[in-house]
């Protein structure tokens, strides 16, 4: 059956997460079978450690604050693990 | 503010910078008047200062460009990526990228160029991202900044003068007493004549030159020098280490204090570590090792304590029977006392306080004496 519209979407933010967690957050690409769950572990404790450094409420969850500030532009430099 | 692992800087304080290409978004001049502005805002409050060169290879290239772009990091289209810069060194460290597929402008209805400019030169002078929202180094682009009267934050300001002090003072304004570098232990001179080491390794085909809580690390594309704090790379490590080598075939370089052992395997230093050294087969009575070296071919590494020497089957993992031996009976010439011990050229150079003995191991015969820092082209 062809995904629903939500299904969709989510899939949407959860690839824009998995790549911005993979490009500035040391996520490692080879979790991905796990990232498609947005309550894996490793995902979960990126998406902290990212709303930590930039200032946003830590909720481990790819809440609509996180997801905007996702989506703004900024620099290609890694905030963690060089 | 963050400096980048290693903190690395530039060992210098005039910087060249070359603009390679152009976006087609804005007249040339325009993008030249905002790189020149971007870096008069870290010349303010520094005692660095940049000129520009039009051709050849110059400390920060400066480049437009769209997707896969010669690095590792291709850039993305529009919006998310918006340009990207690497710390001081040679080669493309300190480089700065700008993503061509951005609309750059010279006021805020797109990207604006000299703001992405003046953060991305803070890579290329060694800073990292910061968490304060309101620095400059802050990673997401911020588009309501006040672009006419625009500051650096104080954490920039921060950040930059933890690398590189603040600006000297000219000549002709009133010179305020400075306090003088420590003197003493804390920052040995590289090209001090008396200079001795705790210990040398190599390490993925560098040389790393270990004294106090410091080391140089020398290679072919880095012939000058760098100085870094043991602890700025391996924070588990001691200071004052006695002796290191590295087993090639491991990728791991050992580190040696007291009766204690550590492993790094580059920037990592080995979970199960500190061991102690009595787990190698030297026998109680050996309290420390002074100098150690590791002979890639034979497989076979020396340990040097006091007077006497040791060897080590890598393959066995074990001590050779017959050992200790006299150092003077098997390397006739060699000051005893040994400090540190480096293969190169298919030399042996044995380290004893200020000199150094090139070694031809084949000829068994000490070839020449040299001063222990004749590695950094004093």
């Amino acid at each position: 059956y062809p995904l629903d519209r939500a299904a969709k979407e989510e899939d949407a933010s959860m690839d824009l997460a998995q790549q911005y967690l993979e490009n500035y957050y040391n996520l490692a690409k080879d979790v991905k079978q796990f990232a498609r769950r947005r309550d894996s572990g490793p995902v979960v404790k990126k998406i902290q450690e990212m709303q930590k450094f930039l200032g946003l409420e830590v909720t481990g969850k790819l809440d609509s604050n996180t997801l905007e500030v996702m989506a703004k532009p900024r620099c290609g430099v890694p905030d963690v693990g060089q | 503010f963050a400096t980048f692992p290693g903190e690395p800087k530039w060992w210098k304080t005039h910087l060249t910078y070359r603009i390679v290409n152009y976006t087609l978004d804005l007249p040339r001049k325009v993008v030249d008047s905002a790189i020149e502005k971007a870096l008069r805002v870290w010349e303010a409050v520094t005692p660095l200062t940049f000129s520009r060169l039009d051709e050849g290879e110059a400390d920060i290239m400066i480049l437009f460009a769209v997707g896969g772009h010669g690095d590792f990091f291709p850039f993305d289209g529009p919006g998310n990526t918006l340009a990207h810069a690497y710390p001081p060194g040679r080669g493309f460290k300190g480089d700065a990228h700008f993503d061509d597929d951005e609309q750059w402008t010279e006021d805020k209805s797109g990207i604006n160029i000299f703001l992405v400019a003046a953060h991305e030169l803070g890579h290329s002078l060694g800073l990292s991202h910061s968490r304060d929202a309101e620095a400059l180094m802050f990673p997401v682009y911020n588009p309501s900044t006040d672009l006419a009267h625009f500051r650096l934050s104080q954490d920039d300001v921060a950040g930059i003068q933890s690398l590189y002090g603040p600006p000297t003072v000219s000549p002709e304004e009133p010179t305020l007493p400075t306090e003088r570098p420590p003197a003493g232990p804390e920052t040995p001179a590289m090209c001090d004549p008396e200079l001795s080491f705790d210990a040398i390794s190599t390490l993925r085909g560098e040389k790393l030159f270990f004294k106090d809580r410091h080391f140089w690390r020398i290679s072919y594309q880095i012939p000058e020098p760098e100085f870094h704090l043991i602890s700025s790379f391996w924070p588990s490590l001691p200071s004052g280490v006695d002796a290191a080598y590295e087993v090639t075939s491991k990728d791991t370089v050992f580190i040696f204090k007291g009766n204690q052992f550590w492993a790094i395997r580059g920037n990592e230093a080995q979970a199960g570590y500190p061991k102690d050294i009595h787990t190698l087969g030297f026998p109680s009575t050996v309290r420390k090792i002074d100098a150690a070296i590791s002979d890639a071919e034979k497989k076979k590494t020396y340990f040097f304590v006091e007077d006497k020497y040791w060897r080590f089957d890598e393959q066995k993992q074990s001590m050779e029977p017959g050992f200790p031996r006299q150092t003077a009976d098997d390397f006739p010439g060699v000051d005893p006392k040994v400090d540190a011990v480096l293969e190169a050229f298919g030399f042996l150079y044995f380290f004893s306080g200020p000199s150094q003995l090139e070694f031809d191991p084949n000829a068994k015969q000490v070839t020449r004496a040299l001063k222990s820092n004749s590695w950094f082209n004093c």
